[in-house]
């Protein structure tokens, strides 16, 4: 796994996710990377990555709703101008 | 395992 720092420098993170606890993918992943957003002009998230942590956060186990509620309040928190994803192939 | 995990649903996408 490697960690990949996505700047929060456009109003969107830009990516969707698929998977979660108790589905056909257990961890989420990266299923589109929007142009224009943070995650595409970061240019180091790939689709199909699976991320295993947020900010240090794990999303081993967690539900898809409650993973996804964790990168949104990553995104959106004030606290930080990044997002550090744990992420691998 | 393979099997177990066809069974499950298959996972909602959320655009973030």
């Amino acid at each position: 796994p490697n960690v990949v720092r996505v700047v929060k420098n456009a109003n969107t993170l830009g990516i969707a996710i698929e998977g979660g606890a108790n589905t056909r993918q257990p961890l989420p992943r990266i299923v589109t990377i929007q142009k224009g957003g943070s995650a595409h002009n970061c240019g180091q998230l790939k689709v199909g990555q699976i991320i295993l942590e947020v900010n240090g956060i794990s999303l081993r186990g967690r539900e898809h709703k409650d993973a996804a509620k964790i990168i949104a309040e990553a995104f959106k928190t004030k606290e930080k101008d990044h997002i550090d994803f744990l992420v691998v192939d | 395992v393979r099997e177990r995990r066809l069974t499950l649903p298959p996972s909602e996408i959320t655009m973030l």
